[in-house]
């Protein structure tokens, strides 16, 4: 009962005691509050329909519907603070668990989710999302870091070269995410950070996912010739997402920093300590 | 004697479209996570000798290669062990360490025997029943350079009450 909260001196991110998701984001320093709705959601990858008989594949993303699923409405959720950090545990499902972390001195939020095996005993390809929804007016813009190289502003349903006309309204907006991927109105900008390669869109204003595993049940004739169906039970995948909230004029900076101290993360080597004097030679 | 040649030629295959997005086979996703482990071992062995030669101590150094999903048999295994962080980055870095351990108090100190406030706390853990300790303490490193942090197990719950004692590490 009552409001669920971590905090530090910059960050405050509260969580809804119903559903144990966020709810909003607060940064301290620069006095922006956003309500940030995140959960996971995933796919239905499509087999192949009348308009077309691609079904989705390891080259290929086509899910069959454009309205993702929830992997649940709510989460079961657990709260631990020391100190030294504060976290909450929010378990969705068997197979899709998350924790939202904060350090003392720490200007950003970090999500840590865990998904997989991915279930397809009920015959469905499954490509799973983390998505933030946030009332900021986006107008149809979003921003997206491509091959490592500078950041480009993508714009939904539009190419800048080319007239498009536009088939695939998920996969048809869905961007290569190196890094980063970034929604604004201008005032307030809400900056997700990657550790890996993933895919990612805005398919609505104020809204921004980034695809996290998927598992599929159809080779999409691409020439790989085979699904994306890992053997046995299935593979889990554990990654991090860090979510940054500033004032769009100042976010590059938080972003930027952020990024390499992630990319070129401390290196943690144990001994035992009392070995014998070392000279080169 | 290490060698980074076989990483560096791993990296180089798998800079291939398919080792990136996930399009190969599922044999060759096993050949490219066969490369970079072989890679891997020989590149070990040549970072302890570069952190010997810094170090200027011939160490039996561990790599927790899943300490991403808490698991590191030395920590969890070692009464008293040094931590060892190295910071790539041109600027000095504050940074938590996190370390599974098998017991509920440390006494943790930094570079130069000042002891530092740690915590161990117990998670709740998705993947297992069970709750997994987690040792975690503040460290700062310098600009591309390391700290060399000393743990070792109390029997007090409290580390912070210990008075710091002198060491001899240095952090470069």
């Amino acid at each position: 009962s009552g409001v669920l909260a971590i905090k530090n001196e910059f960050i405050r991110a509260t969580f809804d005691p119903d559903t144990g998701l966020l709810m909003e984001i607060e940064n301290l320093d620069q006095k922006l509050l956003l309500p940030v709705r995140q959960a996971f959601f995933w796919y239905n990858a499509s087999m192949g329909d009348n308009e077309s008989e691609q079904a989705s594949g390891a080259y290929i993303f086509r899910p069959s519907r454009p309205k993702p699923l929830p992997v649940s409405r709510w989460a079961q959720i657990r709260l631990v603070k020391t100190a030294l950090v504060q976290e909450v545990h929010q378990n969705f499902s068997a197979w899709c668990s998350q924790v939202v972390r904060l350090y003392p001195g720490q200007r950003h939020l970090e999500l840590e989710w865990t998904v997989g095996p991915i279930p397809v005993g009920d015959g469905w390809g499954k490509e799973v999302i983390s998505r933030f929804d946030t009332p900021l007016e986006t107008r149809g813009l979003f921003y997206t870091d491509s091959n490592g190289r500078e950041i480009l502003q993508r714009r939904r349903d539009y190419r800048p070269t080319w007239t498009l006309n536009q088939t695939e309204p998920v996969a048809g907006n869905y961007y290569p995410v190196n890094s980063r991927i970034y929604i604004t109105d201008e005032n307030v900008q809400l900056t997700v950070l990657t550790d890996r390669s993933q895919g990612g869109s805005s398919l609505r204003d104020g809204s921004l996912e980034l695809m996290v595993h998927r598992r599929l049940l159809r080779d999409d004739g691409r020439g790989v010739g085979e699904p994306l169906l890992e053997s046995g039970t299935g593979v889990w995948v554990r990654g991090r997402h860090l979510v940054l909230l500033d004032k769009a004029q100042v976010a590059a900076a938080g972003h930027r920093l952020l990024a390499e101290k992630e990319i070129l993360a401390p290196q943690v080597v144990l001994a035992t300590g009392g070995g014998a004097p070392y000279r080169p030679g | 004697s290490g060698d980074s040649a076989p990483l560096n030629e791993a990296m180089a295959v798998l800079q291939h479209h398919d080792a990136v997005s996930g399009t190969s086979k599922q044999h060759v996703a096993y050949d490219y996570a066969r490369q970079l482990s072989a890679g891997w071992g020989p590149c070990e062995v040549l970072l302890s000798n570069a952190l010997a030669r810094l170090i200027g101590s011939k160490e039996d150094f561990s790599f927790c290669r899943e300490l991403n999903i808490s698991i590191c048999p030395f920590s969890q295994g070692a009464a008293r062990f040094q931590v060892i962080v190295y910071n790539p980055l041109g600027r000095k870095v504050d940074w938590m360490v996190r370390l599974p351990v098998s017991q509920t108090a440390f006494t943790v100190k930094d570079p130069s025997g000042k002891t530092v406030h740690s915590d161990v706390v117990l998670l709740p853990s998705s993947d297992r029943q069970d709750v997994s300790p987690e040792l975690l303490f503040p460290a700062s490193v310098p600009a591309l350079g390391f700290s060399i942090y000393s743990v070792s197990p109390v029997l007090s719950r409290n580390p912070r009450a210990r008075a710091p004692q002198p060491s001899s590490q240095k952090s470069w």
